[in-house]
């Protein structure tokens, strides 16, 4: 919550922030957060009041209001063009309008601001949801908070509902001091926890005779769940079904990994030393039953063996001396560098050189545009998915702010991979690292769940290439009949020595039975989890599925994003803001950006008022300037 | 000042420093065959920074190209401009296109200066500002060189001798002090140095980070590389 503030110091202390409130429900991963934020003008004028929160970017904003003089203005979502249009004239007719700005790695701003008549309240209402992932066998909920003044009624409280039972509870901020840790309240029963923050005025405070506040920071709530049948839990709700997959005690199956890292002339200096530092660990990190392979490249591709080598103290040894004579030159091949992994990889496996039971992934890391060899993208992605032909794994790290992250995007998902954005900062060791840590250990591979065909319909993705450590499966779909008798749920996969194979039947969950003195968490929560998961997935297809299905899934998208009320790549949340003395205002507008426009947003400076006005990437610069020599002399 | 030889043919680059005291002239480019000098005088830091470093940069630079009639002198603080006894004085801060029969000039307000001298160099003279509080460091002035080819063979100095080209060899790299920067033996101009892998900053197009160059860096002030020694490209006058 950045919430309230003044353009200029002196009108700031004519608003008082009376009060700031973070509400988070979590039932079942699904976490429901409203922010409250309440400003009086005390002026004898009118002032703009500005509200700014950072909330995640997994999140969808589902409605945003503000009550001014008792007239409440709502929210309302529609069509990204429509609400562009509204956007257009009002700018065209010389009237301000809010805008969702790019911010941060996890996070994305969202910032308004309102005209208040003298002596009048504004109240801010901020709603957003999202399904919390599992990363490293937790969840986390991340709040960010700059009151920037000290506010009379402050307020975090978290509620999570988790039928599974809670594991374990840590909630901790960056500010916490040896006063205020106290304060953090933490309640927690079996399967629900209550963890509340609130500190008085004075508690606020930096000193005792200061306005400055200590408030400043992240508020951080980790937890995870209970853990006991192999099948996982299965909920049934108001019919909608959810599966949350993640079998306890399982062995980590081996892994052959073809690390393919760009050493072209663009990656010197600071990128290339955090490459290698990071290759270093990531190596050393390399589980002795498992395969790796090393290939460089940049107008060149050099193997560092022709065929992966098991991870044994001697190879990794000989593997780090080798990735620390990396040295930076020359252009940018992906196509056949990353072909080469491919092709070693297929060739390890038709030689019988790998381990029948376990998973093949190639981990590419760029920073640059293909600028040798193949270099149109689509033919490039075209290239790698059917040589891969869904046999591995690809994953992509798109390193600093020069590589085109959507192709990457593109090629990792149409491979069953991901791809991920390494900022250029001190701590791109640490993000390569974590990447690599996050499925450096794959639990299962070829994951495929499976419901009654005839009892459900519209499901969620339900075929995964691979299930990691410390992560989750989940699947959500819609009940077509209402005898939940016979809903039988299997799941077949192939596990460390042998087919991982179970079975079992769900049973409706019974939230006011779990608990009853709870008869209202937030609506139909189940039903809006699988409208979220299905989005992302219809959102997906749109950029990396078949031609065909993409603009089907566009549209499926759109339909549910606005039936659902959820703020997507698709849509906007308009709010028309009261007249002022001055005339009428233009709109509010919240829009949701995507990774690609975060990173044109963050060339551009980080704001991402402008992606609204450019044109849309309808092609690629495929070929690089004539290379002619350069002679200078400047200073460092 | 860091000198920069990039070879995009050979997808690689050579580089080395020159440190003298500031207040020394060197000599840039010589083309005897048309008259045309490009001379440079370093500054240094306003004072010596705590870690003893002494950094010197060019703080002024002088263009003379005898048969066009043009003298040009660059400052961290102005560009005067004479040509067929005219003076033409812009500052830093002025936005400035110049269209002249011999010299084309194209000004960019606080950012860089671009040079077409007919017939003969094109290039591009950057203007590094630094917060003028800043208790070591001042303005200094990078030079680029954009379009040699229509320059006689004869052409020479610290930047011109390498416009036709250089041959060099690399080998037996190694680990070198610093792990990121391995070392490597160079073969060139019939020497054999011991050269480094770094890099080195094109600043033309993001002028406040630059772009990382990763090249050979050839120590002892470019010792091997350059004809003769840095001290021979001294000269006594900015033109």
């Amino acid at each position: 919550i950045r919430s309230i503030q003044k353009r200029s110091v002196d009108d700031a202390k004519m608003v008082e922030v009376l009060s700031v409130k973070l509400h988070c429900t979590v039932a079942s991963r699904f976490a429901h957060t409203v922010m409250t934020s309440t400003a009086l003008n005390k002026a004898n004028s009118s002032q703009e009041i500005f509200f700014e929160v950072d909330l995640p970017k997994t999140a969808f904003i589902t409605n945003f209001s503000m009550e001014i003089e008792g007239q409440i203005y709502v929210g309302v979502v529609n069509e990204k063009e429509q609400a562009k249009k509204q956007y257009e004239k009002a700018v065209s007719s010389g009237r301000t309008a809010g805008l969702v700005k790019a911010s941060g790695r996890k996070m994305e701003k969202f910032s308004v601001s309102v005209n208040i008549a003298a002596k009048s309240n504004v109240t801010f209402i901020l709603t957003y949801e999202e399904l919390l992932q599992r990363k490293f066998g937790k969840y986390e909920i991340l709040t960010r908070i700059n009151p920037k003044q000290l506010v009379q009624n402050f307020q975090i409280v978290a509620d999570i509902y988790e039928p599974q039972g809670i594991a374990f509870v840590d909630a901790h901020a960056t500010f916490l001091t040896n006063e205020l840790l106290p304060l953090v309240e933490k309640t927690v029963t079996d399967n629900k926890a209550h963890i509340s923050f609130s500190p008085t005025l004075d508690q606020q405070r930096k000193c005792p005779e200061c306005d400055g506040s200590l408030i400043n920071g992240d508020f951080i709530i980790k937890y995870d769940v209970k853990r006991a049948s192999s099948l996982g839990d299965i909920q049934i709700v108001n019919g909608y079904f959810v599966h949350f997959f993640a079998p306890p005690d399982l062995p980590r199956i081996r892994k052959n990994v073809v690390f393919v890292i760009d050493r072209s002339g663009s990656m010197a200096g600071p990128k290339m030393i955090q490459t290698r530092v990071a290759m270093e660990s990531i190596l050393s990190d390399v589980h002795p039953d498992d395969y790796f392979g090393i290939i460089l490249f940049d107008r060149s591709i050099e193997p560092w063996k022709q065929s992966l080598t098991k991870a044994t103290e001697e190879n990794v040894d000989e593997a780090i001396k080798f990735v620390r004579q990396i040295y930076p030159r020359g252009t940018t091949n992906i196509n056949d560098s990353v072909m080469k992994a491919i092709h070693m990889l297929q060739d390890d496996r038709r030689n019988k050189k790998l381990p029948e039971r376990s998973v093949d992934m190639i981990i590419l890391l760029t920073d640059g545009m293909p600028n040798e060899g193949e270099s149109n993208l689509q033919r490039i992605q075209q290239n790698v998915c059917e040589a891969i032909g869904g046999n591995m794994t690809l994953f992509c790290l798109g390193f600093g702010d020069d590589v085109d992250y959507s192709f990457l995007d593109v090629m990792a998902k149409q491979n069953n991979g991901v791809a991920r954005r390494i900022y250029e900062a001190s701590d791109a060791t640490l993000q390569l690292q974590g990447f690599y840590d996050e499925v450096a250990s794959p639990l299962l591979s070829a994951v495929d769940l499976r419901y009654p065909d005839n009892a459900v319909d519209s499901l969620t993705p339900h075929h995964f290439s691979q299930l990691f450590n410390g992560s989750e499966i989940v699947v959500a779909g819609r009940l077509s009949e209402n005898d939940m008798d016979n809903f039988l749920v299997e799941v077949f996969a192939n596990g460390f020595e042998q087919d991982f194979q179970v079975q079992g039947e769900a049973s409706v969950t019974d939230w006011d039975v779990i608990y009853p003195e709870k008869d209202y968490i937030f609506g139909d929560f189940t039903e809006r989890l699988w409208a979220y998961l299905t989005i992302q997935q219809l959102l997906e297809t749109s950029k990396s599925g078949p031609a065909e299905e993409k603009s089907n899934a566009t549209a499926k998208a759109l339909e549910m994003s606005l039936k659902y009320s959820f703020v997507t790549p698709l849509t906007s949340m308009v709010v028309t803001k009261p007249e002022t003395e001055e005339g009428p205002s233009g709109p509010l507008i919240a829009d949701k950006l995507t990774e690609e426009q975060r990173q044109q947003a963050d060339k551009q400076g980080g704001i991402g008022a402008t992606y609204l006005h450019s044109a849309p990437q309808s092609g690629y610069m495929t070929t690089a300037a004539a290379p002619h020599p350069t002679y200078f002399v400047d200073g460092d | 000042p860091h000198f920069m030889i990039e070879l995009p043919e050979r997808e690689d680059a050579l580089c080395f420093n020159i440190n003298e005291s500031p207040g020394t002239i060197f000599n840039l480019v010589k083309d005897p065959s048309i008259g045309l000098l490009v001379n440079g005088q370093t500054i240094g830091d306003k004072m010596v920074a705590p870690d003893g470093k002494v950094n010197t940069y060019f703080g002024r630079l002088g263009v003379v190209h005898h048969s066009l009639g043009v003298r040009l002198e660059v400052t961290t603080e102005y560009i005067n401009l004479f040509q067929d006894g005219q003076k033409v004085k812009l500052l830093w801060s002025d936005q400035a296109s110049l269209k002249g029969p011999s010299v084309d000039l194209l000004l960019t307000k606080d950012r860089s200066v671009k040079v077409t001298l007919r017939d003969s160099v094109k290039f591009v003279i950057l203007l590094h500002k630094v917060w003028k509080m800043h208790p070591y460091h001042q303005d200094y002035l990078g030079f680029y060189t954009l379009d040699s080819h229509l320059l006689s063979p004869s052409v020479h100095g610290l930047l011109g001798q390498f416009y036709h080209g250089i041959e060099f060899e690399v080998g037996d790299l190694r680990p070198g002090e610093v792990p990121e920067k391995p070392d490597a033996t160079m073969y060139v101009k019939g020497h054999q140095l011991n050269v480094t892998r770094g890099w080195q900053r094109d600043f033309r197009k993001d002028l406040k980070r630059g772009k990382n160059v990763p090249c050979w860096f050839i120590h002892s002030n470019g010792t091997g590389l350059i004809d003769g020694s840095a001290e021979d490209y001294i000269v006594s006058g900015l033109f």
